[in-house]
């Protein structure tokens, strides 16, 4: 909350849009701002009114370097915009930077997203240090079309306005704990030396040279992707990233996605009975991945690119009895198996199981 | 491993810290409390706010931190 806890004394509230952005139609530009005012009117009383002429309460508009409010912005990047506490005259007022690029989808940068997150400043509510939550101050893009305001922000809100008048209380997604002791992963990869945990919306990068671990969200590296990978590996030859949900898969370069992506991962050589990939990962070595799918596995040789013969077999007859394998990678020469909130060290070269660890070993909790 | 900071990186910290975390500096003495907080200081409360390894120094994981695209909010008081 911000210091004071300012609020609005009234639940009714107006809004007006001074302006447009040449980078967008003006529908659509209307259609970003009306959705983020709804992110807020879904979780609290509060409702929100356009007016076209006249003072209403929150004016939005979009403005250029020094606009006479005491806080220019300074051309493309850096600060997207600002807003300001509740309060008359520029109170609740929201400013977006005209010269960013403004856009309805993941280029550039989304306004339904940014103006969200101003609205949040409009109606009271501080930045956030989580970084889960529409407050947080930095710039991160989320899938809009299935929006959902992170419980951090409505916990934020509802401590101001109180809580929807819905029957059903509204509830969100919650940042996950990086030494949560039940946490498990969808997908572990290495990616260019760093070790990446994927869960949900959200990966963990680690160094292995570096004792801290950051989140983030998945789509702030890459985007195009949906959340949930459910496998990820890195072809390390071709200095490519290759992530997998459902029966699609995306190859990545840096975070652009490679030409003709997703496509099926049939195209890899699975049978049509295979309907996703669960755990992933490249032998550097020897040029082979290998695809866990249930409780068996395969062999894909990326020079030849085609499923190696002799496959699937069973895991259980290579790896023990470790059961389905959610996530996979290979470090410093072992193969590191997750399952739940354990994971395997596996020498290849003895074939047998090191030790078992928790699956957070590696975040230093 | 992290390399030092380059001058002009300090200058984009100095700037950070001003506009994010009320950092006062001889540009803006009408805002000049009686305590003056340091640039370590406003980085200790930079650092601990983003959940970086709180050091008081300006290391690549902040530097890297302060170049993100953000709201021109401060993270923590002075807003109004």
């Amino acid at each position: 909350l911000i210091d004071g806890n300012p609020k609005w004394p009234r639940n009714d509230l107006t809004y007006r849009i001074i302006n447009y952005t040449p980078d967008m139609r003006p529908a659509d530009v209307d259609e970003a701002i009306k959705q983020a005012f709804e992110v807020w009117s879904n979780v609290v009383p509060l409702t929100f009114r356009r007016i076209e002429d006249g003072a209403a309460d929150i004016m939005m508009s979009f403005q250029y370097r020094d606009h006479g409010d005491g806080y220019p912005f300074y051309g493309p990047h850096g600060t997207l915009a600002h807003a300001f506490q509740p309060g008359p005259r520029i109170g609740g007022d929201v400013h977006f930077d005209e010269e960013e690029t403004w856009t309805k989808n993941s280029r550039g940068y989304n306004l339904f997203i940014v103006a969200a997150h101003e609205l949040g400043h409009s109606l009271g509510l501080a930045h956030s240090p989580d970084p889960g939550s529409l407050m947080y101050p930095n710039y991160a893009y989320r899938d809009t079309k299935d929006f959902h305001l992170p419980q951090d922000d409505i916990n934020g809100i509802q401590a101001i306005y109180g809580q929807s008048l819905q029957p059903v209380q509204p509830t969100g997604p919650s940042t996950p704990g990086t030494c949560d002791p039940n946490l498990s992963f969808d997908a572990v990869a290495t990616l260019r030396g760093e070790m990446l945990f994927f869960k949900g919306r959200y990966l963990w990068r680690k160094h292995p040279q570096i004792r801290e671990t950051e989140i983030n969200l998945i789509s702030q590296f890459w985007p195009a992707l949906p959340a949930g990978i459910q496998a990820a590996y890195e072809n390390v030859e071709k200095d490519q990233f290759v992530l997998f949900k459902e029966d699609k898969y995306w190859v990545f370069k840096e975070s652009n996605v490679v030409h003709g992506y997703p496509k099926r991962i049939h195209q890899l050589g699975f049978p049509k009975n295979v309907k996703r990939i669960n755990a992933a990962f490249s032998d550097k070595n020897t040029g082979k991945t290998y695809f866990f799918v249930a409780n068996k596995y395969w062999r894909y040789d990326e020079n030849r690119q085609s499923m190696d013969e002799g496959y699937p077999r069973n895991i259980i007859s290579v790896f023990g009895k470790i059961g389905k394998v959610d996530a996979a990678f290979q470090h410093d020469g072992y193969i590191y198996l997750f399952h739940g909130r354990k994971q395997t060290q596996f020498d290849p070269n003895t074939k047998q199981v090191v030790r078992v660890l928790k699956s957070t070993s590696w975040f230093s909790c | 491993a992290p390399v030092a900071p380059e001058v002009d990186t300090m200058m984009l910290a100095k700037g950070y810290l001003r506009n994010f975390y009320s950092l006062e500096t001889e540009l803006r003495p009408s805002f000049r409390r009686k305590i003056t907080d340091s640039v370590s200081e406003k980085l200790r409360k930079m650092q601990s706010f983003f959940g970086l390894k709180v050091t008081g120094k300006l290391n690549n994981e902040t530097v890297e931190m302060m170049k993100q695209p953000r709201c021109g909010v401060p993270d923590i008081g002075e807003y109004v």
